[in-house]
């Protein structure tokens, strides 16, 4: 059946939110849910990380504000780690 | 500063443009590169020759997609450059995405803003998360003939490399925090239910349904627009705000310039003994609106479009105090007068200042 369109939304939004943090949050691409630990989803903590960093309310959610500012144009580099 | 402080072990360094955007003449790609290095030489030992057929510590070039450094290009918008460390080989490299939309002015993405960022990471520099830094990770546009390095980014290259020779010491502006208790005000407005405060370069937004308090730049909304506005008030009316900087205004009709501005305030009935307006409010109930020149006031009749007879008149006469207004706007029927840090609240019909608060008061801090 085709995707229901909020779904299809959502699964667009997820798969930004999730390339945006893995080119600037270091966010591992290849987290594995049986590499899942006990604790907070990584996208989540990296999600935080990025909204402490832009000064927005650390909710560990893309919340508008917080899409909003992922799709500001920005530079190539990432905000944490060494790029090489 | 990047991991590991990477820094050039020498201060002249060289750099070469490899190719040019067919989206910029060649003079204009050359200019807003060589002012992007100005920016970083002005505050540092550090100097940066252009040469043209060898290997130079930083290669310029517009690179499309997958480039071959492991980190495609997205297409327009989103991803506009990225530069690497400094070191040997691609180290201090700076790569654009040729698919942006280059200019050098505030059309598209500004070459020198984005460069003289670009060339941060070149000298060993990571983001920044003040929002006014050059080293913000997201673009933002500020004319490049009022650029200033803003203090951020001096105090990050001067870790790295010292301090410039010059005799004197190159500082740069600071981002306005909310919650200073030492913050003032160059003008503010009501815009469509929100209250605008403006500081140099960046605007404050205090929008009633919102806890945190937006800081702009004003180009960010009015890239045409200068900084530093001196005056503004909101015509809710006729959904209008008009914006004054030494002897010119600009009207705003909703969010968007209206063509045609700005124009001269001796339009609005000033003599040209008036050069500057420090601080302006329209009267909601009266519409009729009050302008501020050092000591004295002014009334303006909406309606007739002009200058009320008998005016200016003094400050102290009307509002009971002999203060300099920086800023004013009403709301509730207050009118609110703003003088360095602290501000007034004046009550148009009891006509006497019924409370005295600090600037900072409108911010939830």
């Amino acid at each position: 059946f085709p995707v229901a369109p909020e779904a299809e939304d959502e699964r667009k939004t997820l798969q930004f939110v999730e390339s945006y943090l893995q080119n600037f949050y270091s966010l591992q691409r290849d987290h594995q849910p049986h590499l899942r630990n006990k604790g907070e989803n990584p996208l989540a903590t990296k999600l935080k990380e990025m909204q402490a960093f832009f000064g927005l309310q650390v909710t560990g959610k893309p919340d508008p504000e917080t899409l909003e500012m992922m799709k500001k144009p920005r530079c190539g580099i990432p905000d944490v780690e060494q790029y090489v | 500063i990047t991991t590991g402080n990477p820094k050039w072990k020498k201060n002249n360094l060289t750099y070469r443009i490899l190719n040019y955007t067919p989206k910029m003449r060649r003079a204009d790609v050359d200019a807003a590169i060589r002012k992007a290095f100005s920016v970083w030489s002005n505050v540092t030992p550090l100097t940066f020759q252009k040469v043209e057929d060898k290997e130079a510590d930083i290669m310029l070039s517009f690179a499309y997609r997958d480039h071959y450094d492991n980190s495609p290009f997205d297409g327009p918008n989103g991803q506009l450059a990225h530069a690497f460390q400094p070191g040997e080989g691609i180290g201090g490299d700076v790569h654009f995405d040729e698919e942006e939309a280059w200019t050098k002015d505030g059309r598209g993405y500004n070459l020198f803003i984005v460069t003289a960022h670009e060339l941060g990471h070149s000298l060993g520099l990571s983001h920044s998360n003040d929002p006014g830094a050059l080293m913000y990770p997201t673009y933002s546009y500020t004319d490049p003939k009022e650029f200033l390095l803003p203090q951020d980014d001096i105090d990050g290259i001067q870790a790295i490399y010292g301090r410039s020779n010059a005799a004197v010491q190159p500082t740069g502006p600071i981002t306005p925090q909310a919650c200073d208790p030492n913050l003032t005000f160059d003008a503010i407005t009501t815009l469509r239910g929100e209250i605008i405060f403006f500081k140099g370069r960046y605007m404050l937004r205090r929008h009633p349904e919102r806890i945190e308090t937006e800081i702009n730049f004003i180009s960010l909304f009015w890239p045409t627009l200068p900084s530093g506005i001196q005056a503004a008030y909101e015509n809710v009316e006729r959904d209008e705000v008009l914006l004054f900087k030494e002897d010119k205004y600009w009207v705003l009709n909703g969010y968007n310039i209206v063509p045609g501005y700005p124009k001269q305030i001796y339009h609005l009935g000033f003599p040209k003994t008036v050069k500057r307006v420090n601080a302006a409010y329209n009267d909601e109930t009266t519409g009729k609106t009050y302008f501020f020149t050092a000591d004295r006031y002014w009334r303006y009749d909406e309606k007739k479009k002009s200058m009320d007879h008998g005016y200016p008149r003094k400050i102290v006469s009307h509002f009971g105090k002999k203060i300099r207004v920086d800023a004013a706007f009403q709301e509730n029927g207050y009118v609110y007068l703003f003088h360095g840090k602290t501000q007034f609240q004046f009550d148009p019909h009891a006509k006497q200042i019924v409370r005295e608060m600090e600037s900072i008061s409108w911010f939830r801090c």
